[in-house]
């Protein structure tokens, strides 16, 4: 190698004109695809043309083929590891990120046949007792942050906040994106007041999709009877619970009894998720470190109606991160589910990470996170959207009581 | 993996969380 490094003779000669000429052609020919596939401009309800703009470490950041990454790593952890290989593998994974494998269920480390498999154990009944508060919380993890949402806004930490709107779902032009779920305060706010989104501005009316309102047929589609053939959401029921099984009954009536009297009927189109007068919304923040318990539970007794797919980037997380990434939570691959429970509305939103991308939702076998498909750059308004209205007559939605194990993170 | 949880609840709603307290499934996290 040394001796062709020195003494190979370089002879430089030019490259014939129609070879340059096929190169910047086809840059050229990639840089419209790429501008064609990334639509960095979209219009305000005004049909003004705004740009959507990123923090610089998203676009570094996105530069990186995460989701790519995320599913290698998910399939290199879906290999089946040799039976003889399995405790010693699992439990070195849990000597270094700390799982107590007392509790897991089942309890012999063979019977997990890969490391994914492992990652998304399960619990041994009674392992977490369920407090007999209004809420608890729905994993195990770490609390980064929690409080009252003041102006639409969510603080991610100290100073940095996202907007709650963008979370969950916020209207666009189209009346297909508009938000009945999203709560806002029940003081009369200036129609001039915006929420700003990833540096573009909304109006209030916009944000309520009060345009939406008055759109008879709107009101149809939200009603089912019509589909709006230009929605990029077709709305439709995935309810997959079978009504009725004995375990399903008891749980509607349950959760039935909970809501009570002061339950807040299944919220319309026209209900605009306001929150009651005198009410207002919390919101916490729960970090599910590597080696925690994976799979999430209901927090509360609560119906959930609906859940809103966000096909997004795949960034890490971590609290290194939150600290570091403006709208992190906003950017990142989520379902948002989204119902009520007896003091109002009610929304829960697992938030998908580089090596967790995959999130399961155990009473929605139609949902489908992490696809190979690379989506739509994060633009406010883009998810797809279900509804669970039929899996309960009585609720108008899935219900699900305290501790009950609702889905949970698979690794990739 | 994060969860996020947003919901309404009455002014006397009360946290029983601090900030980066380790949490557990079906643990307090406030009540009304």
């Amino acid at each position: 190698v040394a001796d062709a490094w020195n003494n190979t003779p370089t002879k430089w000669y030019p490259l014939p004109i129609g070879v340059g000429a096929l190169l910047l052609a086809a840059v050229q020919f990639r840089k419209e695809q790429r501008k064609r596939n990334e639509p960095e401009v979209v219009t305000d309800g005004n049909g003004t043309v705004v740009k959507v703009k990123h923090p610089w470490q998203v676009n570094v950041l996105g530069a990186l083929p995460l989701r790519n990454l995320s599913r290698l790593w998910g399939y290199l952890n879906s290999l089946e590891l040799p039976v003889w290989a399995r405790p010693t593998g699992y439990r070195l994974y849990a000597w270094v990120f700390g799982c107590n494998l007392n509790e897991i269920e089942p309890s012999d480390l063979r019977s997990y046949k890969s490391l994914g498999d492992f990652f998304y154990r399960g619990l041994k009944p009674g392992a977490r007792p369920v407090a007999n508060t209004a809420l608890v919380s729905p994993a195990d993890g770490t609390v980064i942050h929690f409080g009252v949402i003041d102006d639409h806004q969510i603080e991610q930490v100290k100073g940095v906040t996202y907007s709650v709107d963008a979370l969950l779902g916020i209207p666009s032009s189209n009346p297909a994106h508009e938000v009945e779920f999203a709560a806002r305060p029940t003081a009369d706010v200036d129609d001039q007041e915006f929420a700003s989104v990833n540096g573009i501005d909304y109006s209030l009316g916009q944000l309520l999709g009060h345009t939406a309102l008055e759109d008879p047929e709107a009101e149809a589609m939200e009603e089912g009877t019509i589909s709006r053939p230009d929605s990029p959401t077709g709305i439709k029921d995935v309810s997959t619970t079978p009504n009725d099984s004995v375990d399903h009954l008891q749980k509607t009536a349950e959760v039935a009894a909970t809501l009570g009297s002061q339950s807040t009927p299944p919220l319309t189109r026209k209900a605009t998720g306001r929150v009651k007068p005198g009410n207002q919304l919390y919101f916490t923040v729960i970090y599910l470190a590597p080696g925690d318990y994976h799979r999430f539970h209901s927090p509360t007794a609560w119906v959930v109606e609906r859940r809103r797919h966000f096909a997004g980037e795949l960034f890490s997380v971590s609290p290194f991160l939150v600290k570091r990434l403006a709208n992190l939570f906003v950017l990142n691959e989520r379902v948002a589910l989204l119902g009520r429970w007896r003091y109002g509305f009610f929304g829960m939103v697992p938030v998908g990470a580089t090596n967790v991308g995959s999130i399961k939702v155990n009473f929605d076998k139609k949902l489908r996170t992490n696809l190979p498909e690379r989506p739509a750059p994060p633009s406010p308004g883009t998810y797809s959207e279900a509804t669970y209205h039929s899996a309960s007559a009585l609720l108008r939605g899935q219900p699900l009581v305290a501790g009950q194990e609702m889905g949970g993170f698979c690794l990739g | 993996s994060t969860i996020v949880l947003v919901y309404e609840a009455p002014p006397n709603f009360q946290f029983n969380i601090t900030p980066g307290q380790k949490v557990r499934v079906g643990q307090a996290l406030g009540d009304v």
